[in-house]
């Protein structure tokens, strides 16, 4: 007959248990179990005739994959050879059970043994198992690098750097598209410390934030297979830091540790149909990216609170001495601010101070103006005097202050020309009334 | 002017020549300013409305010399309130103001005259001195006159003038110089020069009168706008410059 097995167990008897067995009769029993699962068997109660070598009465258990065993006797009986406890698992999904008893000629009631009570069930496969056990015999159905089991099944995967394949057992590598984005890490060839496979076109990416510097450090061994006069004939591993090439290693000889001032990085490995080199291992590891010291182009320019390091997003504040504006190529500008970048640089170059310039004194209506400091010098400090053209015309001055006193302006470190006392306005010359420089004269007496 | 003297450059730096109803004169006040008699504008006996062009000129004692450096524009012209130009005998407010379209460049040739400031300057006998280009005897002026006259008594001149039967009103407003024994006055076309009277602490010449009225000429006292009653008003149309 033909069973199936289930989870719970269920029972199997020899014809007419607890009766005692008929002689000259053979039947079989196939039990089948689920995908994914084996049959287990234990017998709870096993009577059989005795015989040598159980060539009489005898069951025998046979599954896919493994050797008959033949049983008989009674549990606990020195005689024959009762299975006992043991439990028969199916290496398989399927397990024959047979029964077998031998023609007799004698009294039936003289062969009182009531046959076999056995419990199958259904119980999980454990096909990794069943598949190391099977070595290289069945390489199809193997996993390739790693068997997972589960119940009612399994499943493979594969090494880091191997993907699985469509068949779900074969591994291939693949590292076409690696990407590392911790502030450290390791990155190896494939198998590293091992041969890397062949026909490799692997990728690998760093990529940290913004700000940061990359450092690469290659370990011992590094082995990738070279040529004598060639340059990396075969293999090779190439370093890009923000897209540029940085270099190109092959060899035993290890790469020099490498400052990439990137926070981006990327490793191409690229490997021919042969080979037996080890390949190679590398320690990255971050860095801040800092600034160059900001230092000023002359000395009328200030850096507030300088610092003694600038690093990605610090910035500074340059300022001019009082007199001086700061100038961007030909740009007067209010203020002045740089931002430390990512790549290290200054967002705009140091300014420079210029003195500031008043221009050209304002002409005086009836007046003019002469230089007290250096004439024709109208920057910071240049001071002028302001005088009307008497005797016609008299500076308007306050209670109290002279004309000298109104008439000087001097250049302010605003860079307009200024009055103590009356700022920017400039000074007016007001008619003189009442003086002829010709006046009548009565000479006749 | 008669019985004066031709003034030499500079000797009357602010003598303006102004040609509006006929010859006038006036007196630069600061660097934009004419100070002139509202008749020379506003003519008695002489009721349409005033459309003559207004000319003046600046800077010379020659009438041709003068007028070849050029008219200065006006800006703006202010009359007093006061001045009445329907009543032929009344000169009461003869004053008026010329605003400069443009400030002109003083020199030795031209400047300004000062204002009076105290009552002092109209004191009996004090000497002034009145210029223009207005008639001299029956001749036209060519150049620049003057004459040097005092300032005489009121009453004297109320007198003089209500013995000719004259009702010509003589108010407050005005005073009178000169001597009826002089062969000395202004004449026509010397109105709204200015009585220029030389204040002897502060080496200042102040303008005193405008040349306004009389009757005839140098047979009598002449009759001249008393500027200090009209300084304030004068102030307040040059805006206190």
């Amino acid at each position: 007959s033909d069973l199936l097995a289930q989870q719970l167990p269920q029972q199997l008897t020899s014809p007419g248990y607890p009766e005692p067995y008929h002689k000259g009769q053979e039947n079989t029993a196939d039990i089948q179990a689920p995908e994914g699962f084996a049959v287990r068997l234990v017998f709870q109660d096993f009577d059989l005739e005795p015989s040598q070598d159980c060539a009489g009465d005898s069951v025998t258990i046979s599954a896919s994959g493994s050797d008959p065993s033949q049983f008989c006797g009674q549990q606990g009986s020195p005689l024959g050879r009762p299975p006992g406890q043991r439990e028969f698992v199916s290496s398989g999904r399927s397990l024959r059970l047979t029964f077998r008893t031998q023609p007799s000629m004698e009294n039936k009631t003289a062969h009182l043994h009531k046959g076999f009570l056995a419990l199958y069930q259904a119980v999980d496969l454990d096909e990794c198992a069943s598949q190391s056990e099977a070595g290289e015999e069945d390489p199809q159905h193997r996993c390739q690098h790693l068997c997972h089991n589960y119940i009612g099944g399994y499943f493979c995967s594969c090494h880091p750097g191997y993907e699985l394949q469509k068949d779900r057992h074969s591994c291939q590598a693949e590292c076409s598209s690696e990407l590392y984005t911790e502030a450290s890490g390791y990155l190896s060839s494939l198998g590293y410390p091992q041969p890397y496979p062949p026909d490799l076109r692997c990728n690998y990416s760093i990529r940290v934030e913004r700000g940061l510097t990359l450092h690469l450090k290659f370990l011992e061994p590094f082995e990738i297979d070279d040529h004598q006069q060639v340059h990396c004939p075969y293999d090779q591993l190439q370093i890009y830091a923000n897209g540029k090439n940085i270099g190109e290693f092959c060899g035993k000889q290890r790469p020099p540790d490498l400052d990439t001032s990137s926070n981006a990085v990327d490793l191409l490995f690229f490997t021919d149909e042969s080979g037996d080199s080890r390949g190679w291992k590398l320690h990255y590891t971050t860095e801040i990216i800092k600034c160059p010291q900001p230092k000023t182009l002359d000395e009328f320019t200030i850096i507030q609170n300088l610092q003694i390091q600038y690093q990605f997003r610090d910035y500074f504040i340059a300022t001019c001495k009082q007199g001086y504006q700061l100038i961007e190529g030909n740009q007067v500008l209010h203020s002045f601010t740089a931002v430390c970048q990512d790549d290290g640089t200054w967002h705009r170059p140091m300014p420079r101070c210029k003195i500031k310039d008043c221009g050209q004194p304002r002409n005086l209506p009836n007046g003019a103006f002469r230089y007290t400091t250096t004439m024709g010098v109208n920057t910071y400090k240049a001071r002028i005097q302001y005088y009307c053209k008497e005797p016609y015309y008299k500076m308007q001055t306050r209670a109290g202050s002279s004309e000298s006193e109104q008439g000087v302006y001097t250049c302010t470190a605003q860079g307009v020309w200024k009055n103590e006392q009356k700022g920017e306005k400039i000074p007016r010359c007001l008619p003189v009334c009442g003086k002829p420089v010709n006046p009548v004269e009565q000479t006749q007496r | 002017i008669i019985g004066g003297a031709k003034a030499k450059m500079g000797n009357f730096p602010w003598q303006a020549f102004t040609n509006i109803h006929g010859r006038g004169g006036g007196a630069l006040l600061g660097d934009r300013w004419i100070l002139t008699a509202a008749h020379t504008l506003y003519p008695k006996q002489h009721n349409e409305q005033s459309n003559a062009s207004l000319d003046v000129f600046l800077g010379h004692t020659n009438v041709e010399e003068i007028m070849k450096l050029a008219n200065h524009p006006i800006r703006r012209v202010s009359v007093h309130p006061d001045y009445r130009q329907d009543e032929s005998n009344n000169f009461e407010g003869d004053i008026a103001l010329l605003e400069l379209e443009n400030s002109v460049t003083l020199g030795p040739n031209l400047l300004p005259i000062c204002l009076p400031d105290n009552e002092t300057y109209y004191d009996l006998g004090l000497m002034g001195y009145v210029s223009g280009f207005g008639v001299m005897e029956e001749k036209i002026a060519h150049d620049l006159k003057y004459v040097r006259l005092p300032v005489a008594n009121r009453q004297t001149c109320e007198t003089w003038l209500r013995r000719k039967n004259r009702m010509d009103v003589f108010s407050q407003n005005m005073f009178c110089a000169g001597d009826p024994s002089l062969k000395q006055d202004a004449c026509q076309g010397d109105s709204g020069g200015v009585f220029a009277v030389r204040d002897q602490n502060t080496d200042r010449w102040v303008a005193t009168g405008i040349v306004s009225w009389g009757i005839g000429c140098s047979r009598g006292y002449g009759f001249y706008t008393k500027v200090i009653n009209y300084v304030d008003w004068i102030k307040k149309e040059m805006e206190e410059e």
